[in-house]
């Protein structure tokens, strides 16, 4: 889950815009308090840090320079050429160390899936037209700007605690330019993929509005959900709907935040109070002077690591490679952020990222839950199979082959002995014809992972 | 997963071929037995 990447507080104060020269010259820790930690995606941690100069707090990113900065640069660049209150701001970078330092927009509530994961519940009607309209705002904005978001989930939609939501995390976005007014990249979080981005076929900005719609499909605003790219609203189009324009205000969404953070509050007492009687129970033996020292030492560092862990805390196991992910079965339990480039990629793209042949799964974006409607159409599925399935012959899916299934041996026994010695004769040439295939079919799915992973070393090495 | 996949089907292989071959034995005795 994108943990509140960035996050807004309440709206004290003038809003800031960027930092100052001076600001910018100076050492990052001269110019910031950094408060705590909000969270941790693949690229390295997100901290809450208060701007010394007009006292506002701000979201810092701290992401390793040896990571894929590629992706970082363009998402700086996207935020940096972007000027709305609803997508995040970003104020400036810094360099310190072996980090790079990204100043963002803080947005107090975090994101809408946090919100919905802290609460344990999911959004009223209401709630979701206040959200959905923003989330529109946002991408009306951003595709005049011939921008695609290309990753609208309810992880990347951040709320300020004013109810104001933001597009966040612009590590996939595209740009489109009079050269290439469609893009044929893979990108995206599967479920949430539009048809025309996974068919490969070339997609534009309303790409981004089957994603919105996917988000809002239990509402039934299936208006965003029509296959055809070309008949499919715009968000200019989708800000006239009956639903959307009855939204209620942003105010409406603050008692749902108040509710997320005090949960989240309470959690993270409940927490400190659990790590402090560990502490005292560990130093039971020690004697007092020590005692108090390591206590408190030990609960005010492990506050903040405990509080990024319990925003992480659903974040699943450690990501395995794109390979494992391949097999339906994981995925769809892992709803990361995928990002495939298509090797064939002839749209004149002049993004050195995308052509680069990447293949990644984002961690941080990961969603704990498939969605109910996707259980649907799996239990159809199921049953149709089981329909189909009718004589059902006991075989696992390796073993869909030529061979009897094992409970059918006994069709053995009514072969004649010229049939068993022909079916010996045949067997080996069969066997090897198999190997064949699946040596074939695997083939296939390594090829694009060595491609990109070649693709990888060299643009590591250009950089 | 190809090793497992390839282990598979090696194994299937070789599970189908010693019933084909126990089978084949097997009617040998029988017209043996008969002779």
């Amino acid at each position: 889950v994108k943990t509140a990447e960035t996050h807004r507080g309440p709206s004290q104060g003038p809003h800031l815009k960027k930092l100052s020269e001076d600001s910018l010259t100076k050492q990052p820790e001269e110019v910031f308090d950094v408060l705590e930690k909000l969270g941790e995606g693949s690229y390295g941690c997100v901290f809450k840090a208060n701007y010394k100069e007009t006292g506002e707090i701000v979201a810092i990113k701290q992401v390793p320079v040896e990571s894929d900065l590629q992706e970082i640069i363009k998402e700086i660049a996207i935020m940096q050429q972007c000027n709305s209150p609803h997508v995040v701001r970003y104020y400036g970078s810094y360099f310190k160390n072996t980090d790079l330092w990204i100043v963002m927009e803080y947005c107090g509530a975090g994101s809408v899936s946090d919100i919905i994961r802290i609460r344990n519940k999911t959004l009223t009607e209401d709630e979701i037209a206040t959200i959905v309209q923003s989330t529109l705002k946002g991408l009306e904005y951003l595709h005049f700007m011939r921008k695609i978001h290309r990753d609208i989930k309810a992880g990347n939609i951040l709320l300020n605690t004013e109810g104001q939501a933001k597009l966040a995390d612009f590590g996939v976005a595209g740009q489109l330019t009079d050269t290439m007014a469609k893009r044929n990249t893979v990108i995206g979080t599967p479920f949430w993929m539009a048809p025309e981005v996974i068919q490969e076929i070339g997609y534009n900005c309303v790409a981004d509005i089957w994603t919105v719609g996917v988000c809002a499909v239990s509402l039934g605003f299936l208006q965003c959900l029509v296959k055809n790219p070309e008949t499919r609203a715009t968000a200019t189009q989708l800000l006239q709907h009956k639903f959307i324009k009855s939204a209620k205000p942003n105010s409406i969404l603050r008692a749902l935040i108040a509710d997320a953070m005090e949960i989240k509050l309470k959690r993270q007492e409940e927490a400190e109070q659990r790590e402090q009687d560990a502490d005292d129970d560990d130093n039971s033996d020690e004697d007092e002077v020590d005692q108090g020292t390591m206590v408190r030492a030990g609960t005010g560092d492990s506050g903040t690591i405990r509080a990024a862990g319990s925003l992480t805390g659903s974040l699943g196991s450690t990501a395995g490679t794109m390979i494992e992910h391949e097999d339906t079965g994981t995925l769809q339990s892992q709803l990361g952020t995928m990002v495939i480039n298509s090797k064939d990629d002839d749209d004149g793209d002049d993004d050195d990222e995308e052509n680069a042949g990447t293949m990644k799964r984002r961690d941080e974006t990961i969603q704990p839950a498939k969605p109910s409607f996707l259980e649907y159409f799996e239990q159809k599925e199921k049953e149709a199979n089981s329909h189909n399935d009718g004589g059902g012959r006991g075989q696992n899916n390796a073993d869909n082959r030529k061979l009897p299934g094992e409970g059918d041996l006994e069709v053995i026994s009514t072969w004649s002995v010229e049939e068993l010695r022909g079916k010996l004769a045949s067997l080996d040439p069969q066997m090897e014809q198999e190997i064949e295939e699946i040596r074939q079919r695997y083939q296939a799915k390594r090829q694009p992972i060595l491609d990109a992973i070649e693709a990888k070393k060299r643009r590591q090495q250009n950089f | 997963l190809f090793m497992k996949e390839l282990e598979h089907i090696v194994k299937s292989y070789e599970a189908y071929r010693q019933a084909l071959l126990s089978e084949v034995e097997a009617r040998k005795h029988r017209q043996q037995w008969y002779a």
